[in-house]
């Protein structure tokens, strides 16, 4: 399975949509401080189920919808898109013949996050397990924050094992 | 299960050893379990020798030796459990030139097995990228997506 | 003393104001009082904008952002209350080379004031050093000092 | 008052003597990963006093002595000295009429530390109080670690106080 693309709307610095096409190999994500690339692992995160805020940085889930700048108002909603395309490794499940996957998660302020699957509404927990049977749900080691590699060395032996434990 | 989490472990073991000297060429490094009567609850220790020097706390190491270290570590789980994306933000902060070109030979063995997304600011890791993603604010405060030259 | 924690906090603020401005031109910080009518036991929160965007949770800023506002705070502290010598290490490292000149220029504002020793991996960083020493481990974990040109 | 110069011996990867000349100024320290510019920064701690063991990146304070390389034994002393000299400002106290002051910090294995000034044998708190008079003691923003300073800006309100109040 590989990333196909990523449409952002609304989400955090993207207040306009912006698709991101990736291409196979090595994508190098590049820009000054605080211009947003940071915010596009954000985006990847939500989209796949994300329900800590701390992880987004926040301190409630409403802080990823774009809130304005000093000359913009803020957006109501924030909106990411995830398309994945099969490859050697196909899909499971229901989604077993399909060539593409799109994921989509929406939320309103005061609302709660709304998701779909090829644009059919489903629940959190059925784009988690769609996310488990592709290999990168709950494998925290494949998703690496910014400012968190040294830590890992210096962690707690349980916080250690817990991350090995994610590779079973 | 008991068999499940000691197979892993094993697993990782090996790939970490084989991976550490990789990024540390002439070093050692190994995990270790805290408690191998109780494989349910046992820690997971690490245990790392940096080239011509001698093993020591792990909290005695450099900066830049931790972030490689960690490094060694994520990849060797991915080498043992492939992932179909990777997605790296700013891993390379710590790390010298040396280093980072060790890094960046590291993340070409592994693209073959991943999509490799990696958000940096080191002009040497940019040329390993096959495309490059260039994020900007020409309005102040909204992210755009521009074409990246690297020169 | 109450009297004593006020006119520092006070002090601290103008400084904070000002040196913010600089590493941040058209953006604006402040400290604040968690509970004003508590000075012995109050905390210190911050407030941050940064240029072109709105105020938000400090939280949300980037790894460079919050990098350079936390240079801001310590380096107003330093114009408030002079220490004789400062020494940073790697600092820097987040910062993109925008920032790591205005981070540069304001070293060159403080060194009237301070001797500072600087330990950087960023060759713009090492050109407004006035004296460079190279640490270096010839014999394998052991070190030493080279002297250092800069090419 | 500034620094004039650093001595140190057997002190973490500074197994031979090693002398640093500190000119007036910026004074950049560079050099490869792992190569020993922290443990400089850790020497100027441990001589000005620091007490705190995992400040020093260690576990034990002997911790901080030359434990060996792949090819040579470890010493059973660390030594760092440091030598200030007073400008405009001026020493305090018994040292108002020193040109220049020599703070000495010794540790050997299985030891206490044993500090001097100007040669003569003291206590830690005389090495606190002699830094307290400088300006440099007790002021932690004056120190600044590895890694440590995006963390500043999302302390706890309790700690930005505290870090505010050195500066009383
Ligand atoms: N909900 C939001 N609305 C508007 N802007 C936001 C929102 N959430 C975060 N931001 C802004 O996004 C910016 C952070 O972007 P990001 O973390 O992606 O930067 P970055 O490109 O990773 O930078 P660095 O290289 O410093 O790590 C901050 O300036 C922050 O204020
Ligand atoms: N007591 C000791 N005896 C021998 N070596 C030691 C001792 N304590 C620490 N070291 C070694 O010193 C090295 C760390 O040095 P230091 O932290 O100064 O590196 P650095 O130059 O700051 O590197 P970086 O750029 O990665 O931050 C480590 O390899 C560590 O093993
Ligand atoms: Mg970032
Ligand atoms: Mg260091």
């Amino acid at each position: 399975m590989r990333l196909r693309k990523l449409e952002i709307t609304g989400f955090k610095s993207f207040r306009e949509k912006v698709v991101v096409d990736f291409s196979p190999g090595i994508s190098g994500i590049v820009g000054p401080n605080g211009c947003g690339k940071s915010n596009i692992a954000d985006a990847i995160r939500w989209v796949m189920g994300e329900q800590r805020v701390r992880t987004l940085r926040g301190k409630r889930m409403e802080d990823v919808i774009f809130n304005g700048s000093e000359e913009v108002a803020p957006v109501g909603m924030a909106e990411v898109s995830m398309m994945l395309a099969a490859d050697e490794q196909k899909f499971q499940g229901n989604y077993a013949e399909c060539s593409e996957v799109m994921i989509t998660r929406r939320l309103f302020r005061e609302g709660e996050s709304e998701y779909t699957i090829n644009k059919i509404p489903c629940r959190l927990l059925d784009v988690r397990e769609f996310f488990m049977g592709t290999g990168v749900g709950a494998r925290t080691y494949s998703l690496v924050e910014q400012n968190s590699v040294a830590a890992l060395v210096e962690a707690k032996p349980e916080e250690r094992r817990q991350f090995i434990e994610e590779a079973a | 299960s008991r068999k499940r989490f000691s197979e892993t472990f094993e697993g990782v073991n090996r790939c970490f050893r084989e991976v550490f000297t990789r990024l540390f060429p002439g070093g050692r490094a190994e995990l270790l379990l805290t408690d191998e009567s109780d494989l349910l609850e046992t820690g997971v220790d690490i245990d790392i020798r940096i080239p011509g020097k001698r093993a020591q706390n792990v909290t005695l190491l450099s900066g830049g030796e931790k972030s490689l270290s960690a490094i060694a570590l994520i990849f060797s789980i991915l080498l043992y459990r492939p992932v179909p994306f990777l997605l790296l933000d700013e891993v390379d902060a710590s790390l010298d030139d040396t280093n980072i070109s060790l890094f960046n030979r590291l993340v070409k063995e592994t693209v073959s097995h991943s999509q490799i997304l990696m958000i940096t600011h080191n002009k040497l890791t940019m040329e390993i990228a096959d495309s490059l993603y260039g994020v900007t604010m020409p309005k102040q405060g909204i992210s755009t997506l521009v074409s990246v030259n690297l020169n």
